[in-house]
């Protein structure tokens, strides 16, 4: 199964 | 002071239509580049990011950089009163707690003003690098918000896979599954109703289409939507916003645990 990613993942936070 | 005149007032009540219901309280950031918001939805998984480039405006005035905290639902309700040929002007002061929104109508016979509350909302700003795609697909917007939400009857996600031979979004569901293959199409007479597809490396990656349908409430902004791809990236889906910016919203995938 497939898990719902966050964007802090792949993004950084300002 | 704050002040800025759009004369396609429209455009403004298409953007609060378009990000209202991904988003509730956000910080519309004013510089002289222009107006624009960055906010994610409130389980950090797909993110707004719009522009509304100064040059786009009659008038623009900014005299330093500002930040409102709006709630959202309630700036759409106060936009909903403009008329769709009505002149939008957003008036504010330095430090104050309002914001005004001023409608024009075209024939200047009827002018009205709606005074909001500002409010205060720490808002968690993120850095998006630029990044290379592996695939870009720009398709008429309309046919874009046709197939997710077709495929939402199916299943809860899709699966967005780039090949040579075309775009295919797929799902599956409990009565069955789904798939469309788009193949570019640039021969045909509307450059809008074209489907382009720039690829440089096959990319596959699977999103919740709960996002996606609610992505596609930008469609009346922009004829066209472009979907860029990287294998284990956030998808991007932009409107563009004629003579004016974009309306981008981006969407972490989701992946193998």
């Amino acid at each position: 199964a497939k898990k719902q990613s966050k964007l802090s993942a792949f993004f950084t936070m300002r | 002071m704050l002040e800025l005149r759009l004369v396609q007032g429209s455009l403004l009540k298409k953007v609060l239509e378009s990000i209202k219901e991904l988003v509730t309280d956000a910080n519309f950031d004013c510089s002289s580049t222009g107006f624009s918001l960055q906010a994610m939805d409130s389980s950090h998984v797909a993110l707004v990011a719009l522009l509304l480039r100064s040059e786009g405006f009659e008038h623009y005035r900014c005299d330093r950089n500002m930040s409102m905290g709006m709630n959202l639902n309630n700036m759409a309700k106060m936009l909903k009163c403009a008329g769709n040929d009505d002149i939008i002007t957003i008036k504010a002061d330095d430090g104050g707690d309002t914001v005004t929104f001023m409608f024009e109508s075209p024939t200047q016979d009827k002018i009205s003003d709606f005074e909001m509350k500002l409010m205060d909302i720490d808002s968690e700003h993120l850095g998006i690098p630029e990044a290379e795609y592996h695939a870009i697909v720009k398709m008429p917007s309309s046919e874009f918000a046709r197939i997710c939400r077709d495929l939402s009857s199916i299943g809860d996600t899709v699966v967005i896979s780039v090949t040579k031979e075309g775009v295919k979004f797929s799902t599956k569901g409990d009565i069955g599954s789904a798939n469309i293959v788009c193949r570019q199409n640039t021969s045909v007479d509307k450059p809008e109703e074209a489907t382009v597809i720039d690829m440089n490396e096959p990319v596959s990656l699977t999103f919740a289409l709960r996002y996606m349908n609610s992505f596609t409430k930008a469609t009346p902004l922009s004829n066209t939507v472009s979907i860029s791809l990287s294998n284990e990236l956030p998808v991007v889906v932009e409107y563009k916003i004629a003579e004016m910016g974009y309306v981008r919203f981006y969407l972490a995938p989701k992946i193998e645990e």
